[in-house]
């Protein structure tokens, strides 16, 4: 006789429904602060003159749109019953991946823009810049879209509970190895190269108070809440589903913070471009690395 | 013109019933236990693969050898009397032959104790038995899954590894004291279960009657009533 211990991995009912409603909950509230957002954006536009040259605020912008596009997807792919014609649930599932794709290249996008502005900051100039982002940004993921659509990755996918009773259904994929290599592998790479972008920003931000010496040391909660929007904005929020095996508590934080990432942004984006009178000598580590940019560029 | 056409040979598909279990045979059906499973047009007789390395036991029992030592798998086959006065402990570590622990000796953490009663409680009156001790790697494929484990994402065997215990070729159910299987491994997180399990070679999938699992810090005692 052979004998062995298995390990099942559960998510009940009630905690699949609780991550649900939580999921929904923060979503909506992404979704109205992105709207804000865009809203802002605009305004902007017409009000200050340095949002048309720079490229920066276009690329959250950007940003805010897939993550607002991803939010609604989810909310109506989550709220619609899985049943009905495969076609339509597989073209909802191809709809989801797209946007959560572009939602992905768009933080590894700005973790690229990122890069630019405060690590190599010399010879950062490119012809059509933002154009050829945004081909990447909404043109990648549509590849990836077809590639997965082709080999008939998309239909109903479940979780199930503890006596194999389906917890939540929803259009996504059906066959894991698309799964792991088109979301997971997708995810990784782009996370990876945005924490590492993060770091060594954190690390020139922390570091250059001693830089400037002698004019004053900025207050330290400044760097870290700058620190923590870039977070938001490269999607480090995404990481924690890496530590989601760690137990339930994880997964409720991950989801927690997660869906609220449009909120973040929201925040980010108020603290750095809301016109107050402090704002063009603004002392933000990243604003000023904005007008470096826009002069290096000039 | 006569033309000859030779399809590629594929051991996981058509895995031989007269089995043989040469070193080169183990090796090259071992090889199933990573390849089943790895894409769809990976065909594979989950049942003729199964049996094989069920049978691998008796085989063992019927032979004179010792000890087995593949990557795959590690095996002690022993003639142990049916009068022993102690219950029997052997070590489990991975990737080392099981071995006997003395009483005295430190308790490993991988561990498989065999109450004395078994072997008194063997039909027939034998002085000796053979005994088999096998810990087998199944690897991340889809043989020895089952097909409750494979419908039901996530879930998988710890380590991917069985333990195989065989005693004289005879079945032994009703056990009075039951046979304990110590497995031991990292801290499980809450919304994981552990469930001990034997191989239900009727039903080709693992069942768990019979067997109670007592979850530890760090390890797990699998106690179960039959062989």
């Amino acid at each position: 006789t052979f004998f062995a211990l298995l390990l099942r991995p559960i998510l009940d009912l009630a905690t699949a429904q609780t991550l649900t409603r939580i999921s929904q909950a923060g979503s909506a509230v992404s979704m109205i602060f992105l709207a804000f957002t865009m809203v802002l954006y605009v305004a902007f536009r017409f009000s200050l003159q340095r949002f048309k040259a720079e490229d920066a605020p276009k690329i959250h912008m950007a940003l805010s749109i897939s993550l607002f596009l991803l939010n609604l997807t989810f909310l109506i792919n989550v709220g619609s019953s899985s049943q009905g014609p495969p076609a339509s649930c597989w073209v909802r599932a191809a709809i989801f991946h797209y946007f959560l794709l572009c939602v992905f290249t768009w933080m590894g996008l700005e973790a690229f823009h990122l890069y630019l502005l405060v690590i190599r900051v010399f010879n950062t100039y490119f012809g059509h810049y933002f154009l050829k982002l945004s081909l990447l940004g909404w043109g990648l993921p549509v590849l990836v879209v077809i590639g997965a659509g082709s080999s008939n990755s998309y239909g109903v996918y479940s979780i199930r509970n503890q006596e194999n009773r389906t917890s939540l259904e929803l259009c996504w994929f059906q066959k894991e190895p698309a799964l792991y290599v088109t979301v997971h592998g997708y995810f990784l790479v782009t996370f990876l190269f945005g924490a590492v972008v993060l770091a060594l920003v954190a690390w020139k931000i922390f570091t250059l108070p001693s830089v400037t010496a002698g004019k004053g040391q900025g207050p330290t909660w400044k760097s870290v809440l700058t620190v923590l929007g870039l977070s938001s904005l490269v999607g480090m929020t995404w990481g924690l589903a890496v530590l989601t095996p760690l137990g339930l508590s994880t997964v409720y934080i991950f989801t927690l913070l997660n869906s609220l990432q449009g909120l973040f942004i929201f925040c980010w984006f108020i603290i750095l471009y809301f016109p107050t009178q402090s704002t063009t000598a603004s002392s933000s580590g990243t604003a000023r690395m904005d007008q470096a940019h826009f002069v290096s560029q000039e | 013109e006569e033309k000859t056409t030779e399809e590629p040979r594929n051991i996981c598909r058509r895995v031989k019933e007269d089995h043989e279990y040469e070193v080169f045979d183990l090796n090259d059906i071992a090889r199933c236990f990573t390849k089943c499973g790895q894409s769809e047009n990976s065909a594979c007789d989950l049942g003729k693969l199964q049996r094989y390395w069920l049978n691998y036991e008796s085989y063992l029992l019927e032979n004179s050898m010792e000890t087995v030592d593949m990557p795959f798998v590690k095996a002690l086959i022993q003639n142990i009397s049916t009068d022993v006065s102690e219950d029997l402990l052997y070590s489990l570590m991975p990737s080392q032959i099981p071995r006997q622990v003395m009483q005295n000796e430190e308790q490993p953490a991988d561990r498989v104790r065999l109450p004395k009663s078994l072997f008194g409680a063997l039909p027939g009156n034998r002085s000796a038995v053979r005994l088999a001790i096998t810990v087998l790697d199944i690897g991340a494929g889809n043989v020895f899954k089952g097909p409750k484990l494979l419908e039901d994402k996530g879930s998988s065997v710890l380590n991917n590894r069985m333990v195989g215990l065989s005693v004289g070729q005879m079945h032994t159910t009703g056990l009075s004291e039951p046979v304990e299987i110590t497995f031991s491994h990292q801290r499980q997180s809450p919304n994981v279960i552990l469930t001990c399990v034997f191989w239900d070679m009727a039903k080709g999938d693992w069942d768990s009657q019979g067997c109670s699992t007592e979850l530890g810090d760090g390890r797990t005692v699998c106690r179960c009533d039959h062989l």
